[in-house]
């Protein structure tokens, strides 16, 4: 894909 | 009425095996969707450059070839050149929204710290807080991480851009109605008699047979996104069982059972069009000897051939944007947490400020 992927920017970070 | 609010919560172990075996199921996916999307550009764009299947159909050689009609009225339908122009002329505004969100949610960490040195340079040692800096470290790398993300997708939208730029005109010339489109495509006089040479039904044949193969792709995407399964019983159990999960393997031998057939009918299809194309290209050498060779033959062909790509690339183009859209929307939603979480601890930040500020000013 053209555009860089969102994914592992939705999971919130539970750590913090 | 109860409804146990904590039922899906599982032990942290498990919470992040399943993220990690769902990305890991994703790239899979994408990887799988990926290589049959690929190799329908692939298909397209060799029969585009043999101008197939238009020369088997261009017989009278001045009307328009039922696969351009076909491809024509596809375009129009998908709302032509107006409804790309129209994503296009979003894009920096998208764009420009993200930046914003971003590089406010940053001006206020950089405006708080500004105001916290300033105080421990007045007070010294008795401003015994943490520095601000320190506290706004791992924002501020999220922030750049944006920012680099924000950058790539300028790139993409270049790369959009580009191609638009370069396809534009013939998409055009693919969006008029028929008349006009006929007009444009320079006659050549008809093709002599292949109509009957046994080449032409070869190469309709081996057309039918890529149709057939892009038709089970489709089916074959089909299923493979719609494939759905849940890990968390298994990585529970072995959790319970041996006190650690062993996620990848878990997950892999999950993706086998899950993917295992797909992958082969994958392989398979990715073949078959390999061996047809093949077999089209050597038919087409035989179909193009055949035909005379003459300046507005080729050069009719070339008009047909470039009418040809202008579909495909409406189609890559048109998706790019929708990927585009889509990307653009997702982040700001994202940054928007991201600006949240910014504005929450600027606030503590001022609230404890303020009381440091009081103490010392009353002893």
């Amino acid at each position: 894909s053209l555009y860089p992927s969102l994914e592992d920017l939705k999971v919130d970070k539970v750590m913090r | 009425k109860f409804s146990d609010i904590f039922e899906k919560m599982v032990p942290m172990l498990v919470q992040q095996s399943l993220s990690i075996s769902n990305s890991r199921k994703g790239e899979l996916v994408n990887r799988l969707v990926g290589s049959l999307r690929e190799a329908t550009n692939l298909c397209n764009g060799v029969l585009a450059s043999l101008n197939l299947p238009a020369a088997l159909e261009d017989l009278s050689g001045d009307s328009v070839p039922q696969s351009i009609l076909e491809k024509s009225r596809a375009v129009i339908q998908q709302g032509g050149l107006n409804s790309i122009e129209q994503l296009i002329k979003d894009l920096p505004e998208l764009l420009l929204r993200n930046r914003e969100i971003l590089d406010e949610s940053l001006k206020i960490l950089n405006d708080e710290e500004t105001t916290d040195n300033e105080l421990r340079a007045k007070f010294s040692q008795r401003w015994n807080r943490t520095p601000s800096g320190d506290l706004y470290k791992s924002l501020r790398a999220e922030g750049g991480n944006f920012r680099n993300i924000l950058d790539k997708a300028v790139n993409a939208d270049q790369v959009v851009k580009e191609r638009y730029n370069t396809h534009c005109e013939m998409i055009a010339l693919l969006c008029k109605p028929e008349d006009q489109l006929c007009a444009a495509i320079p006659s050549a006089n008809p093709a002599k008699t292949l109509q009957g040479s046994e080449v032409v039904n070869v190469l309709k044949a081996q057309l039918v047979q890529l149709d057939e193969i892009k038709r089970d792709r489709e089916v074959l995407e089909g299923e493979i996104k719609a494939v759905t399964f849940d890990m968390t019983t298994k990585f529970l159990t072995a959790l319970v069982q041996d006190g650690a999960i062993n996620e990848e393997a878990l997950s892999t031998g999950e993706l086998d059972t899950r993917y295992g057939a797909y992958t082969q009918r994958v392989q398979q299809n990715l073949r078959s069009q390999e061996e047809i194309l093949a077999q089209v290209q050597t038919s087409h050498q035989e179909f193009a000897a055949l035909k005379q060779s003459n300046a507005e033959a080729s050069h009719r062909e070339e008009v047909l051939k470039k009418l040809a790509s202008a579909h495909d690339s409406y189609i890559e183009i048109s998706s790019n944007l929708k990927e585009g859209t889509k990307f653009y929307n997702d982040l700001t939603e994202i940054l928007l947490k991201f600006q949240n979480k910014c504005s929450d601890i600027v606030f503590a930040r001022k609230t404890e400020r303020e009381e440091l500020l009081k103490d010392l000013q009353q002893s």
